[in-house]
């Protein structure tokens, strides 16, 4: 991003290396001030919201400028007095659904360059079938030397694999290079200056948008795929062709009075295409609610066309109006489902779930939320699943987020927008297929710690199981691994071997898939799920998960909602030096829906200005008994 | 290998790196008055990409301590030990602790062995165990020296001859070819080198991560700073 032509950005080039779905990926950016004049440069990238950054540096006419991780409490510390002066701004803020965006500027002297560089890491989801990368680009001028580069190694080869971008002409088409073989894909984009531009003479940039690359992995083994190195292992679960399960579904509906016009009529229409979609053998039913609570039917229905097509007009009437009672219409529909399973209404080898959606929070009834929240969890005793749909802006999402983990179930965002409708719809097909239930994951005590959670509540049809962990010894190259599950028909049962396989190196100059990119898959996924835990844990609990969250944080340099990056970077003669903070937002803070960017009310954000120390010389911290070594490293 | 000098006299410390052909064996220590030789034997890579540069490791140490009858072999695989005439076969995959006439011996499972004799020496045996499949790198082991006070002034060797401490001084820092490290001129041992600020790691508390520690850093194999050239070193035995 420049603040004039005098400013030329030279190069852009994004290197993504994907080994086993975990992603690392490097956004580096040239720019020379051609002026005679100092001039400000900014650097704004967007990273998905799901990845951690891990570094962050500015080269300006040789010197290098390094992000620190630090404890976030402590980097407020260091710049309280800065942000106390009322000097806020973000280094770090919400874009859109899927993204963020990092934004840092700098002064820059006359004639000189700097080349700024971020990295993130991030474990990518299986959804509908599919690992998705985006890389969003936008360099507003055209460049130099821009290139989007991936390279992606997947031991289990690679299914398919399709690369595309939101501004790709006919032109661009032929530039997207793909290249599969069996474990390995690579994908590049390196347009020229000329192919960047909109017509020979013209201004502007036809590079602005999404960079999407999908691909899937085979699918063969029952019981997944287990990778050991050096002394880490993950295990993907995703077995193929496994019939899916009945469900019993209760969606509960919130018909307040803000769900008024156009949040109503969008869940009207979600919800007709939803029956529409549902099995013969799937039960359901409806609990609209705003102060009163008035179920469709007192017990569950099973989908025959009869019943779906009564649902589906039984919806058209739903109007808005009243108070939000979340409390009284989550008990009610826990239960109908309850009495359904008592009454044998249900086949017994079904996942029963409620998808509840709501716009606000509780306004009627119990309106205390760790009250509703222990109300629910208590009546749902663990047996069905909780989704949260929270429509809009004023929702407490914090709490939904809770509800739902708390139930063996996640929340979702709903934003106010013309395709809120296929939102809805989007987010039921992720979970309307379930495979498998109560998904248990054991490996021998003795052989494996630190294991990430190794129960799970439900398989969904396209998304994959992650359990990661560590091997008690560094030497064990094998071990036995055994899933349990409930099917459709019997139980799920499934025995194997892990064993590590000698492979090639793919990638030799980092040694990154032998390197340590299992230990940080692992040590990722231990820090989201110490996240969620932490969100639904008592105080004392949450002080343990806290510390544990951080310290891995730190230990591998993860910018987390627990740790801030701390950017020094020079800035003119009165302040030779200024510190900047990145944080991590939590999905709490993201309430901007708007693709074009924060707004000003937003929270949770600091920028902070303070003298830091950077003296290059290392403090000293010798012993004082003298250790004379000779070592490796 | 690299070497760090403690000076906890200057709080400060001094560094370098040494690398030969893999299989070289180096003296590290040598006393004549005590009678202590330890020499170290390198190893490399498993696979080296070509035109990469070759690192090495110390892969078995030879300790002779004449004076006490004891004699050590001590690989990445095994520990031999001998005290007067006594032998005994340790494994790393064991922790172990051996109480001998003169000396105490402690193995810390996969992990350290830490010899003690008495009234005099201690020293540290680090294993850096290395997942096996690993493409390129294979186990590998580090020595620390302890009480190095307790040599005699005549020690030597390419550890040793620093026991005794050792004279230097540093100009005003100026910048380097890596801008997080600037460069100095050293005065050591009449040469004038030009070193660099860095970091070396001490593994003995965390042997995965290591601990920085910050080093004035000796490029070209300790040139100037080591007696001699490093040829003057190469023994051709363990023992």
């Amino acid at each position: 991003s420049v603040s004039s032509d005098e400013i030329e950005v030279q190069s852009v080039k994004i290197d993504c290396k994907v080994a086993s779905r975990f992603a690392h990926t490097v956004m580096t950016s040239t720019a020379l001030n051609k002026a005679n004049f100092s001039q400000e440069v900014f650097f704004e990238v967007e990273l998905p919201k799901t990845a951690f950054m891990t570094n962050f540096s500015m080269e300006i006419d040789g010197k290098i400028y390094v992000g620190e991780v630090k404890e976030k409490e402590k980097a407020k510390k260091q710049y309280e007095q800065a942000v106390s002066t009322g000097q806020t701004a973000g280094l770090v803020k919400a874009s859109g659904r899927k993204m963020e965006k990092f934004s840092v500027s700098v002064n820059i002297a006359a004639n000189t360059s700097v080349t700024f560089t971020l990295t993130y890491e991030e474990l990518l989801q299986r959804g509908f079938g599919k690992y998705e990368i985006m890389i969003r680009v936008k360099p507003k001028q055209p460049v130099q030397q821009f290139e989007i580069v991936a390279d992606i190694y997947e031991p289990q080869g690679i299914a398919f694999l399709d690369a595309h971008a939101t501004f790709i002409t006919n032109e661009l088409l032929p530039l997207v290079k793909k290249t599969l073989t069996d474990k390995m894909a690579h994908i590049s984009f390196s347009p020229t200056l000329e192919q960047q531009r909109p017509c020979p003479q013209c201004g502007g940039t036809l590079i602005d948008g999404d960079f999407v690359i999908k691909y899937d992995v085979n699918r063969v083994q029952d019981i997944g795929d287990i990778q050991i190195v050096n002394g880490y292992f993950v295990h993907f679960f995703a077995p193929a062709d496994l019939p899916r399960l009945p469900k019993n579904v209760v969606f509960v509906i919130d018909r307040s009075g803000s769900m008024y016009n156009i949040k109503m009529d969008q869940t009207r229409k979600a919800l007709v295409t939803i029956l529409t979609d549902l099995n013969e053998e799937d039960h359901f039913g409806l609990v609209p609610f705003d102060s009163t609570v008035s179920p469709w039917r007192p017990s569950l229905s099973k989908a025959t066309p009869e019943n779906v097509k009564a649902a589906k007009e039984f919806v058209l009437t739903i109007e808005a109006g009243g108070w939000t009672n979340i409390n009284e219409a989550v008990l009610a529909a826990v239960n109908i489902l309850t009495a359904a399973e008592k009454n044998n209404t249900v086949p017994d080898r079904s996942a029963s779930m409620i998808i509840l959606l709501t716009d606000g929070d509780p306004s009627f009834g119990v309106r205390h939320l760790p009250t509703i929240q222990s109300n629910v969890r208590n009546a749902i005793g663990g047996n069905m699943s909780l989704f949260c749909l929270g429509f809009g802006n004023d929702v407490d999402y914090n709490f939904l987020d809770v509800l739902a983990k708390q139930n063996d179930g996640l929340a979702r965002r709903i934003y106010e927008a013309s395709d809120a409708v296929l939102q809805l719809q989007g987010f039921y097909d992720e979970v309307s297929s379930p495979l498998l239930s109560e998904v248990h994951f054991k490996y021998p005590e003795n052989t494996v710690n630190s294991l990430t959670s190794s129960h799970f509540k439900q398989l969904f049809n396209g998304s994959e199981i992650v359990v990661a962990g560590r091997l008690n010894d560094l030497e064990m190259n094998d071990f036995p691994v055994e899933v349990s599950a409930q099917g459709l028909e019997n139980d799920f049962m499934v025995k194997g071997q892990a064993s590590a396989q000698e492979k090639s190196p793919i990638f030799p100059d980092q040694e990154y898939i032998f390197g340590d990119f299992t230990e940080r898959l692992w040590a990722y996924l231990t820090i989201q799920q110490l996240l969620d835990k932490r969100d639904k844990s008592t105080a004392e609990e949450k002080v343990n998960i806290t510390a544990k969250a951080l310290d891995l944080s730190l230990r591998y340099n993860f910018v987390t909602p627990l740790t801030s990056l701390v950017v020094t970077k020079p800035q003119n003669d009165e302040k030779p030096e200024d510190a900047v903070i990145a944080d991590k937002l939590t999905e709490a803070q993201r309430t901007d829906t708007q693709d074009s960017g924060p707004t000003s009310s937003q929270t949770g954000y600091r920028y902070a200005s303070a003298p830091v120390n950077t003296g290059h010389i290392p403090s000293h911290r010798y012993a004082s008994t003298p250790v004379h070594s000779v070592d490796g490293d | 290998p690299h070497f760090i000098i403690g000076l906890p006299d200057k709080n400060d410390a001094l560094c370098f790196n040494i690398d030969d052909k893999p299989g070289t064996i180096f003296n590290l220590v040598k006393d004549p008055l005590t009678g202590t030789v330890v020499n170290g034997q390198t190893i490399g890579d498993k696979k080296v990409e070509p035109g990469s540069k070759i690192n090495t490791y110390f892969g078995r140490f030879g300790i002779v301590l004449q004076k006490f009858g004891i004699r050590l072999m001590v690989s990445t695989q095994e520990i031999l030990v001998s005290e007067r005439g006594k032998q005994a076969k340790l494994f790393w995959s064991e922790s172990a602790t051996i109480k001998g006439h003169n000396m105490d011996l402690q193995v810390t499972e996969d992990r350290s062995l830490s010899v003690t004799v008495k009234n005099s020496v201690k020293f540290v045996i680090i294993l850096h165990k290395v997942w096996k499949m690993h493409p390129y790198h294979q186990d590998y082991l580090g020595f620390y020296t302890l009480d190095s006070h307790l040599f005699s002034p005549k020690v030597h060797g390419l550890l040793g001859q620093f026991y005794n401490g050792v004279q230097f001084e540093v100009s005003e820092l100026f910048p380097g070819e890596n801008e997080e490290k600037p460069d100095a001129i050293m005065f050591v041992k009449g040469h004038q080198l030009v070193v660099t600020r860095g970091w070396q790691r001490d593994f003995r508390k965390d042997v995965k991560n290591g601990e920085n520690v910050p080093c004035w850093f000796i490029h070209n194999n300790g040139t100037g700073i080591i007696d001699g050239e490093l040829s003057d070193y190469i023994v051709s035995g363990l023992f």
